[in-house]
């Protein structure tokens, strides 16, 4: 699976919709203290079915939707559009394209989906799990999480190195 | 290398080592069984070129660093993930460090698409794109594609 | 701010809001005391420019690092401390940021000496002298005291 | 109490006698990775009477004193002095140059110096008390304590800065 696209709407900071396109190889993500670098980040592992919110720097998931600012007023939800190419068939899924998406509403309501179809978390997770996406440690590395690697327990350690196999 | 490592972890021990010396230039890192026999776990054991076998607390903050990517890359390569997100990992290497550590993920772009969050010039020098984010007075973010030598230029690199 | 609060802490309050405030260039922070009852405690809230007041969780790498300065010299400025070791804090920081930082260090060098660890061009800018730290091949730290100028020509500032 | 000069020789990585020169204002320290930045700091941490190893990223003090390399055997003793300017009589005593020393040994002995005389911890602590830098959590900042100050439970926090008090 390659990210071609993620289209981002409501999701924390990124009030507007905000379409970005990624390319092989390096992609830097540059910008000021506070202007949504991170959030960005953030963005694409929600997308990819995290579960616990505070891997996400939020007590709860109604926190995600963009909540307003001094002169902005708040959303009532959040979205985010992965496009993945599927040509290597990483993902189990007899397409060569294909969106991933996921929503939340303020009442808590919340949707995946696969190329515009609602599909169950579970679904998902089993999708993404071929290409070893889901719940994938190494797939989103912040600063605290350099030391995590080396300050683990290292009864956790084999756990999460057994995991990736 | 104990035979309790499972066939994973004996491949990820063994690019860990190779990682740990290109980005050390130097000096040997491996795996091994946690020597605390109720907790089957696994200790990272570090030796940074010219000095002698410590315990991690007493690596520095960059070789800390340094030695955790080395422990990610050696995961990416036996494990590969189609990308991965890194969130100011460079922060606190030097500017020779972070060349080493870039010219490391070029060698796994073939099989991993790299997003690399950073603060810091020499990472911004080496990518092949690049993003820049900010931020309005109304507290809402956007994000400007930028052709990587305008960018190289506003970064003054 | 309840009266709970001593007098210095009133103060450090006071001192508190007006550093945020200038390396923020905005917004607004204050202490409190803790809402649990039980555990007598103080709260921190901050407020960047713009933006919504929200939990301290919720505030950028950066953010988190300038809000936890400020509070720094709020107590440097209450309690003046002769000298005072920063290892590194600047790591989070952009290029703005990193201004505003020294800028409010130099407020308090009337009082208190600074001795800066750093990687980053900003900072060396601001120093008044430098030194430059080297290990050896075989594992020794040795000091080199460089003038300021020749420093910024190596560190390419 | 102004910081003049710091004279380290055999703590940590510093087996060589080094003397460095404090000037008034912003006094930089710049160098590669592992070369010894957050040595020089904790070795005038340590002097300043540091009790707990913990802080200086050591299980046990012997772990301070130089203990080789590859190529360099490992020393016996480490020891720093502090030259200080206190014409403003911030440290209470009657010396407008004091010299403040820390010796360790190998099997653990210890010695505490002021103007090369010999003092008990307790006399040393009372000494650096009065000019505020006996165990002042707000001296030696590092990575770690940036977030820290905004992390700790308030029940802490507020001990923390009423120690400042
Ligand atoms: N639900 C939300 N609604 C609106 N804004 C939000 C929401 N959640 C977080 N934010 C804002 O988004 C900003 C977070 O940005 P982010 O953490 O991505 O910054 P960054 O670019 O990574 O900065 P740094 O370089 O300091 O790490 C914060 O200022 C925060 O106020
Ligand atoms: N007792 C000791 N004897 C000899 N060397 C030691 C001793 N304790 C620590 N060291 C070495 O000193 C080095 C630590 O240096 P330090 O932490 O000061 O680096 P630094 O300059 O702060 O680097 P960074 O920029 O990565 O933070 C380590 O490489 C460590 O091996
Ligand atoms: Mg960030
Ligand atoms: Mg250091």
């Amino acid at each position: 699976a390659v990210l071609r696209t993620a289209t981002i709407v409501g999701f924390k900071s990124f009030m507007n919709k905000t379409t970005i396109e990624f390319a092989p190889g390096i992609t830097a993500i540059i910008g000021p203290n506070g202007s949504g670098k991170s959030v960005l980040g953030e963005s694409i592992r929600w997308v990819l079915a995290e579960t616990n919110p505070r891997h996400l720097r939020a007590k709860k998931s109604e926190e995600l939707i963009f909540g307003g600012s001094e002169t902005r007023r708040s959303l009532g939800m959040a979205e985010v559009v992965l496009h993945v190419d599927n040509s290597s068939q990483r993902l189990p899924i007899d397409f060569t394209e294909v969106e991933i998406g996921r929503r939340i509403y303020r009442d808590g309501a919340s949707e995946y989906l696969v190329n515009g179809a609602r599909v169950r978390l579970r679904d998902m997770e089993e999708l993404l799990a071929g290409a070893n996406l889901a719940d994938n440690p190494f797939t989103f590395i912040g600063q605290g999480l350099v030391d995590q690697v080396l300050a683990l327990r290292p009864s956790d350690r084999r756990l999460v190195i057994e995991e990736a196999a | 290398i104990a035979e309790q490592f499972s066939t994973t972890l004996q491949a990820v021990d063994h690019e860990f080592g190779i990682f740990f010396q290109r980005l050390f230039n130097g000096g040997e890192a491996r795996l091994r069984t946690s020597v605390d026999p109720e907790e089957a776990g696994i200790d990272i054991v570090a030796r940074p070129p010219g000095k002698r076998i410590g315990s991690l607390t007493q690596l520095s903050g960059g070789e800390r660093a340094l030695t955790a990517v080395a422990l990610l890359l050696a995961i990416l390569r036996v494990r590969p993930a189609p990308f991965c997100v890194l969130d100011e990992v460079d922060a606190a290497l030097d500017e020779r460090n972070v060349g080493r550590f870039t010219e490391a993920l070029r060698e796994l772009t073939d099989r991993t698409q790299f997003i690399v969050i950073t603060h810091n010039r020499g990472t911004i020098e080496a990518a092949d794109t690049m993003y820049g984010v900010s931020m309005d007075e109304g507290g809402v973010s956007k994000v400007i594609s930028m052709k990587l030598s305008e960018a190289r230029r506003a970064a003054g690199a």
